[in-house]
């Protein structure tokens, strides 16, 4: 099927907020 | 660049610990699995951050949880 686009990924530079639904 | 200690990392706000992390993660994990190593640092955030910690200090825990994370995204996409 279509791939799944879990989890989003962690970029340097890019504010992460975490696993929580976006 | 400084090594990430639990003080420098206990003096920033909560969220930014996770920024912190993810950052001297990046190349680390970047080295091992270049393709996944977005999601593989957005799985290990969500472990405790004096395992994190622990990970950025000893190759081998960090091998051994790249290993982990790998097969379980490996097995989420299958």
């Amino acid at each position: 099927g279509s791939s799944i686009n879990w989890p989003p990924e962690f970029h340097p530079g890019v504010p992460w907020k975490g696993l929580q639904n976006i | 660049q400084e090594p990430l200690t639990a003080s420098i990392l206990a003096s920033a706000p909560c969220e930014e610990q996770k920024q912190m992390l993810g950052e001297r993660l990046f190349p680390l994990i970047q080295a091992i699995h270049p393709e996944l190593a977005g999601k593989i640092i957005s799985t290990v955030l969500e472990i405790d951050n004096s395992e994190l910690l622990h990970m950025l200090q000893s190759p081998e825990s960090l091998h051994s949880k790249v290993d982990e994370v790998v097969a379980v995204l490996q097995d989420h996409k299958a």
